[in-house]
């Protein structure tokens, strides 16, 4: 995307924005007050739901967490956005069929522990990486 | 994506709710147990009479995990030498905090040479170490027995407590051994004595069938064999919740492969 937009610029100058100016119809960028940015939101995983009480021991259950909202221009200072994303989100409003919104996304994952029965009655406390969001943020 | 009761979604989401089908709710339900690790769903038979001291001792090593991923601080606390008696919640440690599995055995075997038979005296323990999970290595692994007080010694007088790993039987002579581990305590003290027995546990991990156990001698410091029950370390006939067990702490060598489904 970044080859063809060089070659346009090449091409019709004009039809670029100034590097200080914003594209044409961005000035005119409405940002809802409803509109529902990105962060994190609630997810329980329920091992009591799932029946599974009978071997495993603890949790019995754990909030998993997942991100959700809209990642588009301008990103916000708390949708923890990296630079790309920003620049992707000014590409999309250049470009919106060819380059997509940034995607909102984990940005800090944790582990959680499980502590459960096999089936010789041992018990084991397993520690699962990058099970838990602790943040959200536009990739 | 389909939700099914046991994601339970607190807030607002975008997702499509649809009932599921019986094989839908089982493949998801599938796909969390490939998650953890595991290929289907454990099925421990019911805790009837089961030695309740290894659990107990797991759930005290759960909540202090999950203290600590609440607190998002799990490096850095350097793990406590264990050369007393040990009563309170075990100590998490750098060996802990490393660990992506701990597991506890539950003892399978108790031979005794007692009081009825020829000094010196011993017990034997035997776990089964094949159910480990795979693709991990043992970064450690601690014996546990309860010591009641003695009643049969003076209370202040020391015991030397030590463990050997089995190494071969004879039919004609001693079995061969390799000590794992000595401690030297009080005959009035009471609580879990914690023996290091990692060596052996990698032994066992690399030729499962060479798992023939652990062996414990109490000796008085002049050199006399003390039967290991009047010296009141419990055995399988001690209460459920006082009964040996061993713990071991796997720390993953490789990151999981995801296997396409």
């Amino acid at each position: 995307a970044a080859k063809q937009l060089k070659k346009r610029q090449q091409k019709k100058p004009s039809d670029l924005p100034h590097p200080n100016k914003l594209p044409e119809g961005f000035d005119h960028v409405h940002i809802s007050e409803g509109r529902r940015v990105c962060k994190r939101h609630e997810l329980y995983v329920s091992f009591r739901d799932l029946g599974w009480l009978d071997w495993v021991i603890a949790p019995q259950g754990y909030s998993a967490y997942y991100c959700e909202g809209e990642c588009a221009f301008p990103l916000d200072s708390c949708m923890n956005a990296t630079n790309h994303a920003i620049l992707q989100s000014l590409v999309h409003l250049m470009k919106p069929d060819s380059v997509p919104k940034a995607c909102c996304a984990p940005t800090k994952l944790s582990a959680t522990s499980v502590l459960y029965y096999d089936n010789n009655n041992n018990v084991i406390l397993k520690k699962h990486r990058n099970m838990v969001v602790k943040s959200c943020g536009c990739h | 994506l389909a939700t099914g009761s046991f994601l339970k979604n607190h807030l607002h989401s975008s997702f499509i709710q649809r009932k599921l089908s019986g094989r839908e709710k089982r493949e998801i339900q599938k796909e969390i147990l490939s998650i953890l690790g595991l290929s289907g769903r454990p099925r421990p038979p019911s805790g009837g009479k089961l030695p309740s001291a290894a659990p107990l001792f797991m759930l005290d090593l759960y909540h202090a995990v999950a203290s600590e991923e609440e607190e998002d601080g799990m490096h850095g606390v350097s793990r406590p030498v264990q050369t007393s008696l040990s009563t309170q919640s075990p100590p998490l440690g750098t060996v802990m905090s490393e660990a992506d599995t701990v597991m506890s055995f539950v003892n399978m075997v108790e031979h005794d040479r007692d009081t009825f038979y020829q000094k010196p005296y011993w017990k034997e323990f035997k776990f089964d170490l094949t159910q480990i999970p795979l693709g991990e290595s043992v970064t450690a692994a601690d014996f546990r027995i309860y010591k009641m007080r003695s009643s049969a010694h003076h209370f202040n007088k020391t015991l030397h407590i030590s463990i050997y790993e089995i190494i071969k039987e004879h039919t004609n002579r001693e079995s061969d051994l390799l000590r794992l581990d000595l401690q030297d305590i009080l005959a009035g003290d009471e609580g879990w004595l914690v023996f290091d027995v990692t060596v052996a546990s990698n032994h066992w991990l690399l030729n499962p069938k060479y798992n023939l156990g652990l062996r414990l001698y109490v000796e008085t410091p002049d050199g006399h064999s003390v039967e290991p029950g009047s010296a009141g370390l419990l055995g399988r006939r001690g209460p459920r919740s006082k009964q040996p067990f061993m713990v071991t702490f796997f720390q993953a060598s490789q990151s999981p492969i995801r296997i396409t489904r």
